[in-house]
């Protein structure tokens, strides 16, 4: 499972 | 990193550093909700974690840092340096009802069963109802001072701002974390009727008055 991108917000 | 969440961003620090102003030019902070801050001071340690573990950014780590250190000062302020102010009366909301449903719910739906995911998970479903103590605070003493609701405008706009960043990013990115987009819906939702006060009242230069 790749990071969750998400993880590149505040 | 695109121009809404980069002024999402900005209207956050914005309202994070007029409360603190607030509150240190007036030395009070009546009209504060002392549980909504401490619940954001919460919402910052639980999501950033990953502070030195996951480096983003130059920008991302300042930020972060730059909210854990303000949120944090401002509920000392609150609670210890300016705590005569301190409107204890009106700021009875019960947090637990907040805290405990969400704590169990980012059990139960997250994307991984990890600590620090799950943690993640309990800090995006805290933020959206974080405001809460703070709206009925103000329901009960049935106005706001006029900063503060620019505060809240500026905290309202944030989260407003991060649901087009995610409307972009879905279509040019093909990029979209539904728990967040959720919960960003949800805390924006609940500034409804502030941002229809702030907008009809405060912008003709009236005084925020919720009808008590």
């Amino acid at each position: 499972k790749d990071e969750e991108p998400s993880k590149d917000e505040l | 990193m695109n121009v809404f969440r980069l002024i999402g961003d900005l209207s956050h620090l914005l309202a994070i550093l007029i409360l603190l102003w607030k509150i240190w030019k007036t030395r009070s902070c009546s009209g504060i909700s002392g549980k909504s801050q401490f619940l954001f001071a919460l919402v910052f340690t639980t999501r950033y974690l990953d502070l030195f573990t996951n480096f983003i950014s130059p920008y991302n780590t300042f930020m972060k840092i730059v909210y854990i250190v303000c949120s944090c000062v401002t509920v000392y302020f609150i609670y210890v340096k300016f705590k005569a102010t301190y409107d204890s009366n009106h700021d009875t909301f019960r947090v637990e009802f907040l805290v405990v449903p969400v704590g169990g719910l980012a059990f139960l739906v997250n994307h991984d069963f990890t600590p620090l995911e799950i943690l993640w998970t309990f800090s995006i479903y805290l933020e959206s109802v974080a405001i809460l103590p703070q709206l009925f605070m103000i329901s009960k003493t049935g106005e706001a001072e006029t900063i503060t609701s620019h505060y809240l405008f500026a905290l309202g706009a944030y989260r407003a701002l991060y649901i087009v960043n995610w409307v972009y990013r879905y279509y040019f990115e093909g990029f979209f974390d539904l728990i967040a987009i959720v919960a960003g819906c949800v805390q924006t939702i609940l500034y409804c009727d502030f941002f229809y006060l702030y907008i009809t009242k405060v912008l003709q230069g009236k005084k925020l008055s919720l009808p008590a």
